[in-house]
Order: structure tokens, then sequence, then C-alpha cells
């Protein structure tokens, strides 16, 4: 079945959270599926962040993802 | 830190406004940026000098979008600002999104506290995950002093501490959830959710929620104190009572009840009582019992009035129990009874303890 599109606005979401602040790679990720890479770079962030570290897209690592913010990178090298 | 652990070769720092917001006053900006520099300086030796014209270490400025940088801003809300960390050119520079609204209070985002955080990243801190850190990515509204030991230790880690040794009090470190020596200062429901007060910190619990959410309390309240001794929750107001020394808020969600804060001497307490240690609503019967010391009240949330033949020894009511309370909750026909690190499940109908827990076990620890 289709995505609903609040999901995939989640998923787009979550994509460019983690492009910008934790290094994902661009233009690795399926369309909706959760590629090794995309699960590993959400663990790294649900551990920086003190959540559940489950890899998975999950509602308290969403909320946090839809937070105000400052725009430099969590970890890793500063680009 | 940044790797390689950047930082500005000597203590003397330049900085230039480039450009201003038009949220507000230009003093009011100067004064935001300056004041956000001595809290760095206040606990370091580096000292700022500001510039007018030429080139600075540290420069300035707001901008929307693309802002000459191939780094953009997003529009209002989501990114609020970035920084460059200490180098040559753009090294140390820190931009300020134009298309948040900036503002010198708790209302939409404080510009003293971002450009804090911000400068933090221009002379060499990245962020931290502590979230009651000024480092720590997120924003989130506090009042006074903002660094935290963390914040303190890692720019004194760069450059050293401050020579005057100025006295700083820094912000306490956010309590750990799962930490076994973990006591609650106060719990409440809060339509639906169950909201647990620790320090200048609460838990959010929501059903649906797997974990529990850890923000500080000026960021949602801005004006309660930032330690809560006692609240309830009265569902049929639709209001959160917020007890902390001898004075109460009423909370309608986020936002204050016209009249508060009132004394809790109000509710019919005599006046030698000056702190409440917890307090729970009884659904079933209508009445909050009230907590302090070894003794507890009864006020009917109907009538406004405290019940008569109180105060009652919490002890001789209570049976099993310790005398005193930090925080209490009801559930379902159960009082939850938080004292110290132990949880004690109390049968209201039978009157008699069913269970004993650790306190955080609340918290999924």
């Amino acid at each position: 079945l289709p995505l609903l599109s609040a999901d995939k606005d989640n998923w787009l979401l979550a994509e460019k959270y983690l492009r910008r602040f934790y290094g994902l790679p661009a233009g690795l990720q399926g369309a909706q599926r959760s590629s090794g890479a995309f699960q590993a770079k959400i663990k790294e962030m649900q551990k920086f962040f003190n959540l559940k570290v489950t890899g998975n897209l999950d509602d308290n690592t969403l909320e946090l993802m839809k937070q105000a913010r400052c725009g430099v990178p969590d970890i890793g090298e500063y680009n | 830190h940044f790797p390689r652990h950047l930082k500005w070769q000597n203590n003397n720092i330049t900085f230039r406004i480039l450009n201003y917001t038009p949220d507000l006053n230009k003093s009011d900006v100067d004064r935001a940026i300056r004041t956000a520099l001595n809290i760095w300086s206040d606990v370091t030796p580096l000292t700022f000098k500001k510039l007018y014209k030429g080139i600075a270490d540290i420069m300035i400025s707001f901008g929307s979008k693309e802002h000459g940088d191939h780094n953009p801003f997003d529009g209002p809300n989501g990114l609020l600002a970035h920084a460059y960390p200490p180098g040559q050119g753009i090294g140390g520079d820190t931009h300020f999104d134009e298309d948040e609204h900036w503002t010198k209070d708790s209302e939409a985002y404080n510009l003293l506290l971002v450009a804090a955080h911000e400068l933090g990243h221009a002379l060499g801190m990245s962020h931290s995950s502590y979230p009651g850190a000024l480092m720590y990515p997120v924003y989130s509204y506090v009042k006074g002093f903002p660094l935290s030991v963390d914040d303190i230790e890692g720019i004194q880690a760069l450059y050293g501490p401050n020579p005057d040794s100025k006295k700083v009090k820094p912000r306490p470190v956010a309590p750990s959830k799962c930490d076994p020596e973990l006591s609650f200062d106060a719990i409440t429901e809060l339509r639906g959710e169950t909201i647990i007060f620790k320090d200048s910190f609460y838990w959010r619990l929501h059903p649906q929620m797997p974990e529990p959410e850890q923000t500080t309390i000026k960021s949602t309240w801005p004006f309660i104190p930032s330690k809560v001794d006692a609240a309830y929750e009265s569902p049929e107001k639709d209001i959160v009572i917020i007890f902390s020394g001898i004075q109460m808020w009423a909370l309608n969600g986020y936002e204050l009840l016209d009249g508060y804060p009132k004394y809790i001497h109000k509710l019919g307490l005599p006046k030698t009582i000056r702190k409440i240690d917890a307090a729970v609503y009884i659904k079933d019967i209508g009445k909050t019992l009230l907590f302090t010391d070894e003794e507890y009240w009864s006020y009917d949330e109907m009538t406004g009035t405290m019940d008569r033949g109180y105060p009652r020894s919490i002890e001789d009511d209570f049976p099993g129990m310790d005398d005193e309370f930090d925080a209490a909750t009801y559930n379902y026909g159960y009082l939850y009874f938080f004292h110290d690190d132990l949880q004690y499940e109390y049968s209201y109908t039978s009157r008699k303890v069913v269970r004993i827990m650790r306190t955080n076990s609340i918290l999924n620890c």
C-alpha cells in the first residue's frame, strides 16, 4: 500500500535531519525502506539524545527532530 | 569540542555585528550579544573587543535562507542559527536566521540564549548531550546563568579558568532517570499525561510514548519556580496546581490562571505551614490530600474548603509506609507514594500497601 502522506513527510524530514546533523550520505536511501546507513545514523542520534536506541523512526525520535535547534551538526567532522 | 580541539590562539577576541534584526531595538541586540559573550568570559580568561569596521574574529549577522555561506536557513522554526568553530576567514562567524522571531524574554526565541549557544561554537565548543547544558542542540528557554557544569568544564578545558575566580553558579545537570538513588519532587497528571518534577526539570510520560521526555520547567512554564514541591491536577476544572514554598500557581495547560500565584494559606492551611511535600487529587471522592511533614490535610474541591478533623497523622491513616512523602499520585483506586528512592503502591480501598518498588520504575528503569 502507498504510505500515508504524513508518513512520507516524516521520512523526508528524518532523512534531511540525518543528512544535515549526522552526515547521512545522500542518495543511498530506498524509497521508504530504512537502509543500514539510515538505521545506523538514527541509532547514533538516539544515543546522543539519550533516547531508546532502536534504529527505528519512533515517535520520540521524530518529535525531537521537529524541535527548534542549532544548525551545527551534533557529532562528527565539522563541515 | 570540535575535532582537533579548535580554539583561538590568543585570549583577546574581536567581534563585529554586521547587521541587526528588526525584531528588537539595536541596543537590545548589542546588549544580548555582549551579555552572551560575558557569560563565557565569566568563566575563562577570554576578553571580547567590539569592532565597528573591518574584519573581526567573530562576525555576527542576521540572514535568511541562503545567506552567503552555502549553508542555508529554512524559514521560521527548525534551524535557528549556526556558527563556525575558531579559524581564519569564516571561522568564528555566527549567523542568526532572520525568519525567526527574536525576543528579549521567553516568547518565541530568546536572542541572548541562542547567541550564548552559538558563541560557544565560535569559541570551540561542540554540542553537549546533557539536556541541562547551554550547548545542548535543542532550544529551550531558561532564566538565570545558563552555563551548566558541563559547559564550564568544556570551555575551561580549552582556555583555562577565569584568573579573577569569579563566582558563578552553574546550572544543574539534568537528573538521570535511571539513577538508583533518584527521588522525585512532585508528580501530577496533566490532560492524560504524567508530569514528574525533579530539580529544574520535568519528565513527561504519555501513554503512547515508550520513553519519558525530559525538559526544563522554565522552557514550558517560565513563570513558575524552577523547584516544585508538590502538584496535582483537578481534571474537572482542567487545572494543575503547583506548590513551591508558601505559594501556589494554577495552570491551564501552558497558561497561568489570573490571580495566581496565591498563598497556600488561602486553601485554609494554618500560617505555620511553610511548604507542602506532596499533593494528590482522589477523583472518586473529589478530595485533594495535602501532605506536610508527618501530617496530611483534606481539601474539598467542590466546596473549596478544607475538611474538618484535619490534619491527621500519615502514620495512623496510611500504615506500612514512611511517615513523610516527596510526591503522590492516584490511579484506579491506588495511591502511589514516593519517598526517596522508594515507591509505595497503596490500595485506597483496602487501606494497605500492596507493592513497594523503586521510585524510577515509573520511568521504565
